[in-house]
């Protein structure tokens, strides 16, 4: 009953909000930890201290080399057709402006295709994208490539609608890349509600000029660490089960849901399992990665570092798409792995979370994914973590410590029942 | 060995089935 055990103690037991509350007292006491800054590296040594305390085993820190950009000073005021300040969110890497800032009159496009079609009117302007959204991972390209698209076709800047799924004037940033032979414009992300007043204005036949002022700034690569935490498997030790979450976030609101709750519920598999005295067959292995938000750049070191032992992974997990009630588990590996793992989440009865969904990833596991090892990924409510995603509301109070109990309840059962298991799972 | 039900074969899938119910 290793199962409701499990279950009991997290969601109705003396651990229940426990996450939460740990959680509450990182993020209250350190703030938002953009890849770079000394809060993220003080959030690293407050939980390399916690987790030492909480008595896990191997409790250690591997160094690894990160992207530091910092936002600096911005603003955008449209000046024509009338004044008005808009709330913006340089994106991650993007350079600045010069200090009198880029003053252009805008050129309103809703899609790529529409951009290439009028690129003869975007040189010389400041282009900005009102593209509707569609879904994360399709409507983020125009985040991630906005502004190089913009600069092919001769444009001073971009500005593009936040990509969210619901709005009350809040701009969400992210990372954006730039190309290799294409000039590097500043850009950055405005409300859904002023991309859509500007696309309204334009097609009017308004003419509308901004001003732009961005003090982004890109520094050295800085030092950083994954935090490791294990409990040490009885049986296979050299053999793994790694649960996970990034422990960095933007450099906005607290960073609390993106990726906190992901974090502590893959700390709290760890912890509601040694308070039962459980010890698995096969090592479970926390790993708190740093500088997600750039790419999985903390995540691609550890994978450098321990990929020779990736047969003796039989699943790697990442919640990183918020700990509200799970819809299920999203899960990628072989039918075999599957059958099996859809087995495991029917332990889950209790809670009412037992779907099994497709496509199991996360940005810091898909190296391990791509190299064979089954992957798992904790699937929540998308359209409440993509209004709150990369924004100032991502605060404690977006969480619901009732429902990330239940979120740690799912993380904790599959990695133990996994971890447990005579066999690995078995691979394609 | 007896058919397989997902390349695994079904005594197996039934161990695997009872091991896992056995964590309830």
């Amino acid at each position: 009953d290793v199962a409701k055990a499990i279950i009991d103690l997290a969601v109705y037991g003396k651990a229940q909000n426990r996450s939460y509350e740990r959680l509450a007292l990182l993020v209250d006491t350190v703030g938002p930890r953009p890849s770079g800054s000394r809060s993220l590296e003080k959030a690293i040594q407050i939980m390399y201290q916690n987790l030492r305390e909480d008595g896990l085993e191997n409790v250690h820190l591997e160094p690894v080399k990160i992207p530091h950009w910092e936002r600096g000073e911005e603003s955008a005021v449209m000046l024509e057709p009338r004044i008005h300040r808009m709330a913006i969110l340089g994106l991650g890497s993007s350079i600045g402006t010069p200090p009198e800032g880029i003053t252009a009159e805008v050129l309103v496009v809703t899609s790529f295709e529409e951009l290439q079609r009028r690129a003869p009117e975007a040189r010389g302007k400041i282009v900005v994208y009102n593209q509707p959204y569609v879904n994360y991972s399709t409507t983020v390209q125009y985040r991630v490539q906005g502004a190089v698209e913009a600069a092919k076709v001769g444009a001073l800047a971009s500005l593009i609608r936040s990509v969210a799924s619901f709005s009350i004037y809040s701009p969400h940033t992210g990372i954006q890349e730039y190309q290799d032979g294409v000039p590097k414009i500043p850009t950055a992300c405005i409300t859904v509600e002023d991309a859509e007043m500007m696309s309204r204005m334009a097609s009017r036949g308004n003419r509308i000029v901004i001003q732009l002022k961005m003090g982004a700034k890109n520094y050295p690569d800085a030092d950083s660490f994954n935090t490791v935490a294990e409990i040490i498997g009885s049986k296979y030790p050299e053999q793994v089960v790694l649960v996970s979450g990034h422990l960095d976030s933007w450099d906005v609101g607290q960073g609390a849901m993106d990726d906190g709750g992901g974090a502590f519920i893959s700390w709290e598999a760890l912890s509601l399992i040694k308070d039962l005295g459980l010890r698995p067959k096969r090592t479970l292995r926390l790993v708190l990665w740093t500088a997600e938000e750039q790419g999985g750049v903390g995540a691609f070191q550890y994978y450098l570092l321990h990929q020779a032992n990736v047969s003796n992974y039989s699943l790697v997990m990442e919640s990183d798409l918020g700990t509200f009630l799970p819809s299920g588990l999203q899960f990628t590996g072989s039918d075999e792995a599957r059958a099996i793992v859809e087995e495991v989440m029917r332990l889950l009865q209790p809670v009412n979370v037992t779907r099994v969904f497709r496509a199991g990833e996360g940005t810091d596991i898909n190296f391990w994914i791509q190299a064979g090892v089954p992957g798992a990924s904790l699937l929540d409510d998308l359209y409440r973590y993509f209004s709150f995603h990369h924004s100032d509301g991502d605060t404690m109070t977006a969480l619901d410590p009732k429902q990330m109990n239940v979120a740690a309840a799912v993380w904790a059962v599959v990695s133990y029942v996994i971890a447990d298991m005579e066999e690995m799972l078995p691979r394609s | 060995k007896p058919i397989y039900k997902n390349d695994i074969s079904r005594r197996t899938f039934q161990e695997i089935k009872e091991e896992i119910a056995s964590y309830r």
